[in-house]
């Protein structure tokens, strides 16, 4: 849109307005930022100051101080992954199991989707894959069962990481969330701390609904992390802006393809970067 | 709600006539606001108020005594329309239904499938579901199971990794099962993947569907143009069909898909289960993306 190094006219912000509301940053975040920008830029800024200054602006409102995953010293550090239905919790699960693979950890998997066609079968192939266990019980069964199989096993054979596949639900169904919480709960009955991350994985096409999905799993199972998915399509996800300004939930890892390798490590100046590309 | 906040802009307007163009711009604003939180795109809503800002400047609200209860029935009329206008009722099909589905990963393409299974022979239909995933671990033996939940005939070639196989062979295949439906799921694609895009390209060239139904998640924002219009361009969808509505998203990516494609929205998928499919209502909608 520019010829870059010119000087910026108003109608320039309206652009960037542009860029920023079609990477789902959201108008509530947009609107005041752009508004700030046209009352108290000085007169003709140049075009590169200006996108240098959005980019610090952006980048300081995510966490400043970002841990990455939280490692249990007293036995298997247990992992919980949700979200609304096709984000790409199974695959993600796999991914990271194969991530901690590489650090030479022992890695257990638990199906805890016992409602979806054929959702353990899909872990499963995930599971030989990898060369790891995935615990399943039939279908229908009690998800807290499964976790709590698993986790019995984990501890039984010191294995170091455990990691509980859920299903799909939507956020708005009260039921659905109970049952997460009893996963949960039956989680950390059974060990201490358990489960130490629990993740909510977000599609990077979804819109401000993000927020609202983020605010609530928040709110029921408190999280520890945010994965994008899908960031390999032409979305990118602006709305974990306001996730991480207003919820204070980091983002700690984007996936970026369908395979097992399309996984990376979470940086908010790269992220930042790809936004106003 | 939006109603409410235009209600605000015009409240010291009653009895005074003549709307200013600050009281427009301000409820222009509100407008916006709205739209952009219920992630209409953003060309969208830009053409979408300069058709509400004319027909705020007419006779009706200028002479309202409730200006802004008129602008919201313009904002409601006007987003019912470009919906599609009055809700549509599906007819049973009739002849040899071929319905192809299309769309990104994870919008509930295969889900559908079974769902429009069931539709079908509600409404005395013999479907085929057929699944040309050959790529998601798995994909098949979700349709599989489906297929027997509706109990309807399913089929696949198991070992096969060209979706082109199979669907040339489905086609022999439901003639002889006798069925007057066949249901092609294919895998999830990213419309960036040229490759992928060829594939279900030439899946539709062999197959030559007489519905191509792309499916589209209800929560996707800005994204939805982008994908939507690649869609359309490459392999030309007949209808949309829009998913998890049963969600609390605001779903403005259903009027930035309809205004993007031209092409109407068949389908609200509103659940889970296998009969959770209705009929797409553009007033409903309408009201929905208001907030
Ligand atoms: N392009 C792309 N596709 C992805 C990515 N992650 C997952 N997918 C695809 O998204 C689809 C859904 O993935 P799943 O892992 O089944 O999603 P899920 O959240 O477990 O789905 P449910 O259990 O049904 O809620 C599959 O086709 C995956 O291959 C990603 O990073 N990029
Ligand atoms: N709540 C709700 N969930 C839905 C709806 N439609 C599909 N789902 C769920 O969304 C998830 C993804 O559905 P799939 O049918 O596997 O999606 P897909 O498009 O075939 O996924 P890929 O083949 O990986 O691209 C599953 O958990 C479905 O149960 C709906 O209308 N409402
Ligand atoms: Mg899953
Ligand atoms: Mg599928």
């Amino acid at each position: 849109i520019f010829s870059g190094g010119g000087k910026i006219a108003p109608e320039d912000l309206d652009s960037i307005e542009e860029i920023l509301l079609s990477a789902d940053l959201g108008p509530s975040t947009v609107i005041p930022l752009i508004d700030h920008l046209r009352d108290n830029s000085p007169k003709g800024i140049e075009y590169n100051e200006l996108l240098s200054y959005l980019e610090k602006e952006i980048e300081s409102l995510f966490q400043q101080d970002r841990k990455s995953l939280i490692q249990n010293s007293a036995g298997p550090t247990v992992i919980m992954m949700v979200g609304v239905n096709g984000t790409g919790k199974t695959t993600t699960v796999a991914k990271l199991a194969q991530y901690y693979k590489q650090q030479g950890k022992s890695v257990m998997l638990a199906s805890c989707d016992t409602f979806r066609a054929a959702a353990t079968d899909q872990l499963q192939v995930w599971a030989d894959r990898l060369g790891i266990e995935a615990i399943q019980q039939g279908a229908g069964a009690d998800p807290a069962a499964v976790a709590f199989d698993a986790l019995k096993a984990a501890l039984s054979r010191g294995t170091d990481v455990l990691i509980c596949d859920t299903a799909g639900r939507l956020h708005n169904k009260s039921n659905l969330m109970e049952e997460l919480k009893k996963i949960s709960r039956v989680l950390g009955k059974e060990l201490e701390g358990a489960p130490h991350e629990t993740l909510l994985v977000l599609d990077a096409v979804t819109g401000q609904n993000g927020f609202i999905q983020a605010e609530q799993f928040h709110k029921e199972l408190n999280l520890s992390g945010v994965i994008v998915s899908k960031l390999d399509g032409t979305a990118k996800a602006g709305v974990v802006v306001s996730i991480e300004k207003d919820l204070q939930i980091p983002v700690k890892f984007v996936g970026v393809g369908e395979s097992i390798d399309d996984f990376a490590l979470f940086s908010p100046k790269e992220f930042v970067k790809e936004l106003l590309e | 709600t939006l109603g409410q906040k235009l209600n605000k802009v015009f409240k010291d307007l009653r009895g005074y006539g003549k709307l200013s163009e600050k009281n427009i711009s301000d409820a222009l604003r509100e407008i916006r606001m709205a739209l952009l939180e219920a992630d209409v795109h953003f060309s969208v809503v830009k053409d979408f108020l300069s058709k509400v800002k004319e027909k705020s400047l007419g006779q009706e609200v200028l002479n309202s005594i409730t200006p802004g209860q008129q602008v919201v029935k313009i904002v409601h009329d006007e987003l019912v329309e470009l919906l599609g206008g009055e809700a549509v009722e599906l007819e049973r099909p009739k002849g040899f239904v071929k319905i192809l589905l299309v769309g990104l990963q994870g919008a509930g393409k295969t889900t559908t499938a079974g769902k429009l299974a069931s539709w079908l022979k509600r409404n005395k239909k013999r479907p085929l579901l057929v699944s040309c995933d050959t790529q998601r671990p798995a994909a098949r033996d979700q349709l599989r199971i489906l297929a027997e939940q509706v109990d309807v005939p399913f089929f696949t070639i198991n070992d096969e990794k060209d979706p082109k196989k199979i669907a040339a062979a489905a086609i022999d295949r439901a003639t002889e099962e006798g069925v007057d439906a066949i249901i092609v799921d294919t895998a999830g694609r990213l419309h960036v993947d040229e490759e992928l895009m060829d594939e279900v390209v030439q899946v539709r060239d062999l197959f030559q569907p007489n519905e191509i139904l792309f499916v589209a998640d209800a929560m996707t924002g800005q994204d939805a143009v982008q994908s939507a219009k690649a869609f359309n361009e490459s392999v030309g969808t007949t209808g949309i069909i829009l998913s998890k509505l049963d969600g609390d998203s605001r779903g403005g990516a259903a009027l930035s898909i309809r205004w993007i494609t031209g092409k109407p929205i068949k389908f609200c998928g509103i659940g889970e289960k296998l009969d959770q499919l209705e009929a797409f209502y553009p007033d409903r909608m309408a009201s929905r993306i208001l907030g």
